[in-house]
C-alpha cells in the first residue's frame, strides 16, 4: 500500500516496525516516532510518502557529508580496533589492496599476537596480495610489533602503516590499556605522522554497538568507523544513532569476505537500503 | 532498573481505589522498552507483552498491596520458562562417533567453541574428541583449529592438500574416527550468511550424507533483530539441535536469547563467556533472564 495512502495507526506502526527491525536503537526509534504521531496529529504529515521523506531526511542530516579516509603526506598510521570478530583483519587485506592500487607504499604491522593463528591470518593475506607485513612470533608484546613496524615504515619511506590488533570487549579494562599503550608507542615513535583509529563493528550487533563506540572512543579517541557484513540481512541502523551522539564518522562499509569487498560509505545509498 | 521503574509507575497508581487496564498497560509499555533496550526482536516483544498483559489482568496483580512486585514476577517466570531448561550441556552417546557440526554467521565464535567444547568432553567426560578443520576458506583458519587442538591435546584434521572440500574432509574424518576409536567428531564449519545459497546447501549436504547427531547454531550474544531471521533460517534448512551463546562476558543484554528461542523452540545448550578454552558455560534461564531485564 505505498504512496499516497492515509496515514492510519496500522501504516505507523508498519514504519515502527522497520526502523526497530533495523537495529537503530529504543531511544532514537521512540523519539523518531514522538515527532511521527505530533506530525501526524497537526496534519503535516499526511501519507506514507510524507513519513518516510522526513525519517530519511533526518537519517542524511544526523549522518551527513560522505567522509573519505584522510590521508596527508609523509607517514600515516591507521590503528584498525574492535570487539571481537567484527572484521579487522579481513578490512586491513581490503584497504591496503585499495591503497595500493591508489599508487600508495603500503606495510601491514601484524600485532594481533594473543589470538590462535592472529598473526598468520594477517600474513596469509598481505602475501596474497603481495604488501610487506612486520610479524613477530605470537605470544610476543603487541606495542613491539608496532615499534618495529614503525621503524621499518620510516626506514623504506611508507605512506601507509596499518596495524591489526586483537580483538576485546570493550569491557575488559586491562586489554583497553594494552590498546592505549600501542597508540603511545605510535604517537612517541612517529610523532609527525597522521594517526587514524579505525573502529569496525559488526553490522548484525544490536544496540551494543553504541555502547563499543562509547567505550572505544572514550579510551582511544576514534577518528573513523567501518561497518563490516552490511552483506548479511542486518541493516546496521545503529550507525545512525552513534553518528547522532559520537559524531564520528563512518569512513568504509563491508559488503563480503574476498579483499574487494570494501565500498567507501554513502549516506545515500546506506538510507535507501535501510527503507528496502 | 526495571523493577524500579514499575515500582515508581505504580507509587504514582497508589492513590487510585483500583487499578485499571490502562494502568496496567502503562507498565506494559516500560517492559516493552525494556525487553527492545535487551535487543529482543520487535514481533517477539509483542507477543510477549500480549502474553504477560493476560497474566496481568488477573486476580494477582490486579488486587494486590504489591502489584509491581507481582507483575515483575509474572514477566521474569514468563522469561524464564519461555528461555527454556538449564542445559547440561551436550551429551555423547553410542553408536560411536557421534558427530557434531558447529555452524553460524561469520565471526561468531565457532572455531573457539569447538575447542573449548572438544576441551570440556575430554577434562570432564573422559571423551576422545576428534576436531575436523572444515572452513577450507578462511585464512589460517585451520591453522587456527591446529593450535587450539594442540593446546588441549586433542586429535584433529585438517585440509592438507589445500583441495579438499568440506564434506570429502567430513567423510575423511569420519573414517578415521571409526578406525582409530574416537567417540565424538567436532566439525568446525566456515562462517556463513543464512541467505548464500551454495554455503547453506553445503552445510545440507553434510546433513544429509553424515547425519549429525547434533547441529549447534553458534551466536554472538550481541546480535540484533535479525538473530529471529538467522536462528529461522539454519533450522529450518538443516534441523539445528540446538545454540551456543557466545561473547556474553560482554555487557550485551543478549536479548536474542529470548528471540531464538521463541522462533525455533530449540534448546541454548552452552554459553561462551571468554577467549580461553575454559570458558564455557551451561544455560542457566534465570541468570539470562535477569541479564535480559536489566
Ligand atoms: N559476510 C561478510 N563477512 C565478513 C566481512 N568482513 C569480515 N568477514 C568475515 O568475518 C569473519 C571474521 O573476520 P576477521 O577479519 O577475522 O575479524 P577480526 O575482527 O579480525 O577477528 P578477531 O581478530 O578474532 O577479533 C571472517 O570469517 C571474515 O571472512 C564482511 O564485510 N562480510
Ligand atoms: N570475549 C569473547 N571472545 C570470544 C568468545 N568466543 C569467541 N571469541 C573471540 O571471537 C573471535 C572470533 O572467534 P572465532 O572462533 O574465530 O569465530 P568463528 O565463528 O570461527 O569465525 P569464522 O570462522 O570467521 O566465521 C575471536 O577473537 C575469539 O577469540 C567468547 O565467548 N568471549
Ligand atoms: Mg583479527
Ligand atoms: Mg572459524
Amino acid at each position: 500500500f505505498r504512496g499516497k495512502t492515509e496515514l492510519g495507526e496500522e501504516e505507523i506502526e508498519e514504519i515502527e516496525e522497520i526502523l526497530f527491525q533495523s537495529d537503530l536503537g529504543t531511544q532514537m526509534v521512540i523519539s523518531i516516532m514522538d515527532k511521527v504521531r505530533d506530525g501526524v496529529k497537526k496534519g503535516e504529515i499526511k501519507t506514507y510518502e510524507d513519513l518516510e521523506k522526513l525519517v530519511k531526511e533526518d537519517f542524511l542530516r544526523i549522518l551527513g557529508e560522505k567522509k573519505t579516509l584522510e590521508l596527508k603526506d609523509g607517514l600515516n598510521v591507521i590503528l584498525v580496533i574492535g570487539v571481537n570478530g567484527t572484521g579487522k583483519t579481513t578490512f586491513i587485506a581490503k584497504l591496503s589492496k585499495r591503497l595500493k592500487k591508489q599508487g600508495k607504499k603500503v606495510l601491514i604491522a601484524a600485532a594481533d599476537t594473543f589470538r590462535a593463528a592472529g598473526v598468520k591470518q594477517m600474513v596469509v593475506w598481505a602475501e596474497r596480495l603481495n604488501i610487506p607485513v612486520v610479524a613477530q612470533q605470537e605470544g610476543a608484546d603487541p606495542s613491539s610489533v608496532v615499534f618495529d613496524a614503525i621503524s621499518s615504515a620510516k626506514a623504506r619511506g611508507i605512506d601507509v602503516l596499518i596495524v591489526d590488533t586483537a580483538g576485546r570487549l570493550h569491557t575488559k579494562k586491562n586489554l583497553m590499556e594494552e590498546l592505549k599503550k600501542i597508540k603511545r608507542v605510535i604517537m612517541k615513535n612517529a610523532p609527525s605522522a597522521h594517526l587514524e583509529v579505525l573502529l569496525t563493528l559488526d553490522a548484525t550487533t544490536g544496540q551494543n554497538a553504541l555502547i563499543q563506540a562509547k567505550n572505544f572512543h572514550e579510551n582511544l579517541g576514534v577518528t573513523g568507523l567501518v561497518i563490516n557484513k552490511l552483506d548479511s540481512t542486518s541493516r546496521g541502523g545503529h550507525i545512525i544513532t552513534i553518528k547522532n551522539e559520537l559524531n564520528i564518522p563512518i569512513i568504509f562499509i563491508g559488503t563480503g569476505e574476498t579483499e574487494d569487498d570494501l565500498e567507501e560509505f554513502n549516506p545515500e545509498k546506506f538510507v535507501e537500503e535501510l527503507f528496502k | 532498573s526495571l523493577s524500579q521503574k514499575l515500582q515508581r509507575i505504580f507509587d504514582k497508581l497508589k492513590r487510585k481505589a483500583k487499578l485499571t487496564e490502562k494502568d496496567i498497560d502503562l507498565v506494559l509499555k516500560e517492559i516493552r522498552v525494556a525487553l527492545l533496550e535487551a535487543d529482543v526482536n520487535y514481533k517477539v516483544v509483542r507477543v510477549f507483552i500480549s502474553r504477560v498483559k493476560e497474566k496481568a489482568l488477573g486476580k494477582e496483580v490486579m488486587e494486590s498491596f504489591t502489584p509491581a512486585q507481582q507483575i515483575i514476577k509474572i514477566v521474569r517466570d514468563e522469561l524464564v520458562y519461555l528461555l527454556g531448561e538449564t542445559s547440561k550441556g551436550i551429551i555423547i552417546k553410542e553408536p560411536y562417533p557421534f558427530l557434531i557440526l558447529m555452524v553460524g554467521l561469520q565471526g561468531s565464535g565457532k572455531t573457539t567453541t569447538c575447542g573449548k567444547l572438544a576441551n570440556f568432553l575430554k577434562k570432564e567426560k573422559g571423551k576422545r574428541p576428534l576436531l575436523v578443520g572444515l572452513d577450507v576458506k578462511r585464512p589460517a583458519a585451520s591453522r587456527q583449529l591446529a593450535i587450539i587442538a594442540e593446546k588441549i591435546g586433542v586429535s584433529y584434521v585438517i585440509d592438507e592438500s589445500g583441495n579438499a572440500t568440506p564434506v570429502e574432509l567430513l567423510g575423511k574424518a569420519l573414517k578415521k574416527a571409526e578406525k582409530e576409536g574416537y567417540d565424538v567428531v567436532i566439525g568446525d564449519t566456515a562462517g556463513r550468511l543464512q541467505i548464500d545459497e551454495d554455503m547453506m546447501s553445503e552445510l545440507e549436504e553434510m546433513e544429509r550424507k553424515y547425519k549429525p547427531r547434533e547441529i549447534l547454531l553458534v551466536i554472538d550474544a550481541m546480535i540484533g533483530q535479525e538473530a529471529v531471521n538467522v536462528a529461522k533460517t539454519f533450522n529450518e534448512r538443516l534441523g539445528i539441535t540446538g545454540f551456543i551463546l557466545t561473547k556474553m562476558d560482554g555487557d550485551a543484554r543478549g536479548g536474542a536469547a529470548l528471540s531464538i528461542r521463541e522462533i525455533t523452540g530449540k534448546p541454548i545448550k552452552l554459553i561462551g563467556t571468554g577467549e580461553k578454552l575454559e570458558d564455557l558455560e551451561f544455560f542457566y534461564p534465570d541468570r539470562i533472564a535477569s541479564r535480559i531485564l536489566g
